[in-house]
């Protein structure tokens, strides 16, 4: 299984449909100081499921849908969907490919769909988990908190053995 | 419940002593269990790390400098992707406090695990980007709205 | 002492807000000034900051990018360094995050201030080291001690 | 008044007696991870009069000192000298050049000395204090807390103010 696209639409500073794909390997995202970077990796954690704002910037759920500019209007809905390539069957779920969305409205609403089928929110969990996605810890380093694990209690350290278990 | 945890326990802490190694060229790093301080019966033991890099005598973590901690910190990630490879791993300038030397080593062993692992890296550093298999850019537009291009190594502006 | 205070927090504030938008090439920063929570009568007004890069609509801290926080957070030291130079400034890898564009607005306006006040700045970026009047090279020998020697720029390595 | 030259010996990996001339100006230290650079910084910090250990990297007096090496004893004293020029006058004290010197010995105990004379801690914060140098907490930004500013709590920001005051 590996992330084959992801589609932001709302989210954050990304206003207009935007779309990247990714292979195999590493892919490296660069731009200047505030063009929207970190955001990308915020788009990564929520459509996962995220439910901490702090971890993806934020204080409430409309925090996360553009806010308007002096040139554009604030819009009304966040959305961000992760395609993952699912040929090897790695993903307990009948498809070759499986899209997963999340949105978010300015009511402060969540809307989770795998395949554009509305599911809960722990339909998506479930999922993430029982393929291990997104679900270690370890697999996110935030900016300017790479030596975080180095300042974890003992106890929350432990934490990440048992994911990796 | 308790030997898987062990055994995985064991694992990652002897490959995090090989990248450590391998990073600092020497020195030792390990993973030990502590006991909990609270007085509950059930609670359970705690990691502790210890990282002395080579020819040093001291080896609490608060005399580390601040690039030796980011490849302390990546030596335990790769430790426990190496045992257990999530398919997609995001880092966010990881790279930022490292030297060029570091920066060579950090890639260098990244790209050994992209083959069960995929990496999305955020990066300004040109040797992280050159050795990626794909680049973005992404730039702010003068309506404050972000813009994705795909990039080719060539169209990047010399970076610092 | 309140007027010197008031008095020192406007121009503060100002010169706050001139650095900001030189550095953002637009935008606007202001500090205010906030009643403390504490009941106590006496307690004093504390100091929150605002900014707002150009174009964008919100002005809470949280949303600014890493680079954004370093610059801003260095607008406000210019600012008070302006007002009340301290004789001697020591500066320890702030330009970390910054893209090149920002490093080089920094050490164009570090510049400036040192006719007032100099400048110790521990950097691994190229930009900064070469607009340096001295420079100074740390090096670790295989016994674990630390060196200093003086260095001219051509000795330096291709930093990253 | 500006900070002439800089003598470590035993603070920390310096080992050897180290020297740094400084000019007016901006002066630039350099160097691989791990080599000492931030130690400069916290040697200028202690010298100052420094007295909270996480400032400065330690946690007991004796961290500052030369722990040792595969090749190298450890050391019980650790020294640093700040020489000052102080022709302009500045400093309210009678020197065209003063010299400011901190040690610390293996049992704890700390020394200062203003041109060779044994002085008590308070001497040093006072002559600081009147010449402000090292007072203002702006003056120094640590290592990975450039944006240390922006989290103070609005009360200790106030104190930024009132220092430049
Ligand atoms: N809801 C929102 N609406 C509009 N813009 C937003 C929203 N949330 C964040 N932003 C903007 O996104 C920008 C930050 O983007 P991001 O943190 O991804 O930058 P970056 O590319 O990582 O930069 P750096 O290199 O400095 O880390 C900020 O300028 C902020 O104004
Ligand atoms: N008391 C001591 N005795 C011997 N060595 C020490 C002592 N205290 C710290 N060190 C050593 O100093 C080194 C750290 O130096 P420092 O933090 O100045 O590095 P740096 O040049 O700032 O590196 P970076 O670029 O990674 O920030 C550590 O490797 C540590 O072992
Ligand atoms: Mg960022
Ligand atoms: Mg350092």
């Amino acid at each position: 299984m590996y992330l084959r696209r992801l589609e932001v639409h709302g989210f954050k500073a990304f206003a207009d449909r935007q779309r990247f794909e990714f292979g195999p390997g590493m892919t490296v995202i660069a731009g200047p100081n505030g063009s929207g970077k970190s955001n990308v990796a915020d788009a990564l954690r929520w459509a996962l499921g995220e439910q901490s704002a702090k971890q993806i910037r934020a204080r409430k759920t409309e925090d996360v849908i553009f806010s308007g500019s002096d040139k554009r209007r604030q819009m009304g809905l966040a959305e961000v969907t992760l395609y993952l390539d699912n040929s090897d069957g790695w993903m307990p779920i009948d498809f070759a490919e499986v899209a997963v969305t999340r949105r978010a409205h300015r009511s402060g609403e969540n809307e989770y769909l795998i395949n554009n089928q509305h599911v809960r929110l722990s339909d998506v969990l479930d999922l993430f988990r029982r393929a291990q996605v997104g679900q270690n810890s370890y697999a996110h380093m935030s900016q300017g908190l790479v030596d975080e694990v180095l300042a974890l209690r003992p106890q929350d350290r432990r934490e990440l053995i048992e994911e990796a278990a | 419940i308790r030997t898987k945890f062990v055994e995985t326990f064991h694992v990652v802490n002897e490959r995090f002593g090989e990248y450590f190694t391998r990073f600092f060229g020497g020195g030792q790093a390990e993973l030990r269990l502590v006991e909990s301080d609270a007085d509950d019966e059930d609670s359970e033991a705690g990691v502790d790390i210890f990282a002395q890099p080579p020819g040093k005598r001291i080896s609490n973590l608060t005399v580390l400098s601040g690039g030796e901690r980011s490849m302390t910190s990546v030596a335990l990630l790769f430790a426990l992707l190496s045992v257990n490879p999530a398919p997609v791993v995001v880092l966010d300038e990881v790279d930022a406090a490292l030297d060029e030397a570091n920066v060579t080593r950090f890639v260098g062993t990244l790209l050994e695990l992209r083959e069960r692992t995929q990496f999305v890296v955020i990066s300004h550093n040109r040797r992280t980007i050159e050795a990626a298999d794909a680049i973005y850019g992404v730039s702010m537009g003068d309506d404050s709205a972000s813009r994705v291009l795909s990039l080719k190594l060539a169209d990047l502006p010399r970076t610092a």
